[in-house]
């Protein structure tokens, strides 16, 4: 039924129920969102965006993904929150109509839907893809290896058993070169945020080397401000930096790539928590969670909206 | 569905680049089937680890032979993945 609204936002649901609750959102908003298609997955799940928008053609965007690693499962159900919210503040609050009257946002909820539904069937610790791995017995690529970002470099495992394995070659993941081929495709993706769990972390490129980006000031700058935001709502508090200062050298990264694509807002979120409940955050802390990083979110928008180039 | 009874996440903090080193090694023995949560890069962040209930004495040796200090995170998996099923399920009734 279309026209209920009785999606519980603050649980974790399937695969099936995310897909279904798009469907809903896309139907009652249809003003401002809908549906599309870019790709699917090696299982042959589709893997479906939210477009948010208000008209015109090919305006400038921003580009929002989460549940890259599947069993982060804080993010997909964040990211459908964030859906909602900014369906029904469309109209309601200025900064977010402003938004929306000259940006587009494109939203992907389950970036990795095999991953996803393998944590609800078989095991809840599963984070990489489930495509064969040639010559091999284990299963699946760390799809935030496989971008083309410093391929094959330090911080990823040429081993198929390991959890951060980076595949045979770049874009080897249909998931991931769905995103590629999709923003490249688009060409006027001006801002590129991923979500992942845990650890309340910050970060912007680079992750495949340890040198600052050419934007460094501004984009450590408009981090900072984004923690702060998320800070003032329930005090959490996000470390701010680069991949690899903040966490370690990892290639073949999302913003990574994004970045050195020419999309100089590229950024990385760690939502909660500190280590207590590892990607098993009670769902009682969903919706907290997602409010907190809408702020943050809202503020790097707010200053791409702002700040064209 | 794979269960994870008795599987320990350890927090690991390291004190010097050696101490860095020695859990890099840690790392690379597939054969105790290690889930790096936060995997070691510098003494300044803490590593979290998930450890199979058949392979967490062996690491706490490990670890203790070094001196390296650690602490429990979760104690036992499952008991935080059962609380999760069962909040599914209430929530799915509701």
């Amino acid at each position: 039924d279309r026209s209920s609204n009785s999606f519980n936002f603050g649980a974790y649901h399937t695969l099936d129920e995310i897909y279904a609750e798009l469907d809903h959102l896309a139907s009652q908003y249809s003003n401002i969102v809908s549906k599309l298609q870019i790709g699917e997955s090696y299982e042959k799940r589709p893997l479906y965006v939210l477009k948010f928008s208000t008209g015109g053609s090919n305006r400038p965007a921003i580009w929002l993904d989460a549940g890259i690693h599947s069993r982060e499962w804080v993010t997909q159900a964040s990211a459908i929150w964030i859906a909602k919210k900014i369906a029904t503040d469309y109209g309601q609050d200025p900064s977010i109509t402003s938004l929306l009257n000259k940006m587009d946002i494109f939203l992907l909820t389950v970036s990795n839907p095999d991953g996803y539904v393998f944590t609800h069937t078989t095991n809840r610790m599963w984070r990489k893809t489930r495509s064969k791995n040639k010559g091999s017995v284990c299963f699946g690529v760390d799809p935030n290896r496989n971008w083309d970002a410093g391929f094959g470099g330090p911080g990823a495992s040429k081993n198929p058993c390991s959890d951060s394995y980076h595949g045979p070659s770049a874009n080897s993941e249909v998931e991931v070169r769905s995103v590629v081929n999709f923003i490249k495709n688009h060409g006027n993706v001006r801002a590129f945020l991923t979500l992942h769990s845990y650890s309340q972390l910050l970060m912007y490129p680079y992750g495949y080397k340890c040198t600052e980006p050419a934007d460094y000031a501004e984009l450590d700058a408009l981090g900072r401000a984004a923690a702060s935001s998320i800070r003032s709502l329930y005090g959490t508090t996000f470390t701010v930096g680069s991949i690899c200062t903040t966490i370690y050298q990892a290639s073949g990264g999302s913003i990574d790539w994004s970045y050195d694509n020419g999309i100089k807002y590229s950024f990385a979120f760690e939502l909660r928590d500190t280590g207590n409940y590892g990607f098993l955050l009670p769902a009682s802390q969903i919706i907290p969670t997602a409010e907190e990083t809408w702020l943050g979110l809202k503020k790097i928008m707010e200053h791409v909206r702002d700040s064209p180039y | 569905l794979q269960t994870f009874v008795g599987h320990q996440v350890l927090r690991i903090k390291t004190r010097n680049e050696e101490e860095v080193k020695k859990l890099q090694l840690l790392e690379s023995l597939e054969h105790l089937e290690l889930d790096f949560w936060r995997n070691p890069s510098t003494p300044a962040h803490p590593v979290d680890v998930r450890v199979p209930a058949n392979n967490v004495q062996a690491v706490k040796a490990f670890l203790e032979s070094y001196g390296i200090e650690y602490s429990i995170l979760i104690e036992d998996l499952q008991v935080v993945l059962d609380q999760e099923k069962q909040d599914m399920e209430y929530n799915q009734q509701k």
